[in-house]
């Protein structure tokens, strides 16, 4: 090993046996990922996503790419447009829902996002995926209500309320960027969706969590500008 | 840029594969299967500076630079990253919500002297 290697860490490498090297290798490649992920460590799998529920989701959020207006329930987005920035690290997060406390004519939906990107991005873009069960005949109406914990983090207020009229079973979707921007402001990683339906429908979603046709949120987001000192 | 050899001495760029099954993480990494974990290593003395994998006119440059400022005071030079490019991945984060990002830069595409 010449001198120089002394001053070079890879070179330093050179010098111990193979197992050493791939040992330290694979724990700085470890470090690496996690690093640039800013996770603590790597995350424990509790609830995997069907492979059926990933690839729908992965399906629709094509469709939707392609067709934009789709026949479901698009909503204007509501996300003031931001251009996206140069060289920063962007990310999709697809958020499975997770069932909250339910009565026959309402249903509750809570969506997690980690802490790790709560904190250090801002949302480009967030659309909330419903799968309607058939309604019968007829429109039915339902209200969608987007809830967050308000300042005290004791009660629910309504960031947004959406009403509309479901004709058939189908795909819906309604755009949640605003809720999600305004939820990561306050810190706060989680989101409630509370869809109301009329008494003769019963649960508006597809009876039975059925894995396939199970409600999403599609998220792109990007990393927070590095704060920048202006000398002048 | 150079690929090393097993007897490489010079500046080089090391192929080095991280499987992530091999380390337990095919559970929360979906895509891809590994990372290539590439670095660079090996000597620069004085004659390679500024090669390979810049254009070679930076090289003369440099060269050139060396000899107007009194050669044999220049050191040797480092063996650094000339060319990366990002990991995509796409995994699970600790709410089990599935994340698909680019990290910029992790990959080693050539090395050459600085």
């Amino acid at each position: 090993v010449a001198p120089m290697g002394a001053r070079c860490p890879a070179c330093g490498l050179a010098a111990l046996d193979p197992a050493a090297q791939r040992h330290i290798l694979m724990a700085r490649a470890k470090q690496s990922i996690l690093a640039k992920l800013r996770l603590p460590g790597r995350p424990n799998i509790t609830q995997p996503v069907s492979r059926g529920a990933l690839l729908t989701a992965l399906g629709r959020m094509h469709v939707q790419r392609m067709d934009p207006v789709s026949p479901g329930m698009s909503h204007e987005s509501s996300v003031p447009h931001l251009h996206p920035g140069v060289g920063l690290q962007e990310y999709e997060i697809l958020s499975f829902a997770e069932s909250g406390s339910s009565t026959s004519r309402r249903v509750h939906l809570h969506f997690r996002f980690t802490r790790e990107l709560a904190g250090n991005v801002e949302i480009l873009k967030a659309t909330l995926y419903l799968f309607w069960a058939d309604p019968g005949p007829g429109t039915h109406p339902v209200t969608i209500r987007l809830l967050q914990p308000d300042l005290t983090g004791l009660n629910m207020t309504v960031a947004h309320e959406a009403r509309l009229e479901v004709q058939r079973a189908g795909w819906a979707t309604l755009d949640v960027g605003q809720a999600v921007q305004s939820l990561f402001g306050q810190g706060s990683q989680r989101l409630t969706v509370e869809l109301e339906a009329a008494e003769d429908w019963g649960s508006p979603l597809l009876a039975g969590h059925s894995d396939s046709h199970w409600p999403f949120v599609a998220a792109q987001a990007r990393a927070r500008m590095p704060h920048r000192v202006q000398r002048r | 840029g150079i690929d090393c050899s097993r007897d490489s001495k010079m500046c080089c760029r090391q192929e080095f594969f991280v499987d992530f099954k091999e380390i337990g993480w095919e559970d929360w990494i979906l895509q891809p299967e590994g990372y290539h974990m590439n670095y660079c290593a090996g000597l620069c003395p004085l004659h390679m500076a500024g090669i390979p994998g810049l254009a070679a006119s930076f090289h003369t440059a440099v060269l050139n630079l060396i000899k107007a400022n009194n050669a044999d005071a220049a050191v040797d030079s480092c063996c650094v990253p000339t060319q990366r490019r990002p990991l995509s991945l796409l995994y699970y984060d600790r709410d089990s919500n599935i994340v698909k990002t680019d990290i910029p830069d992790m990959i080693v595409d050539a090395c050459g002297c600085t």
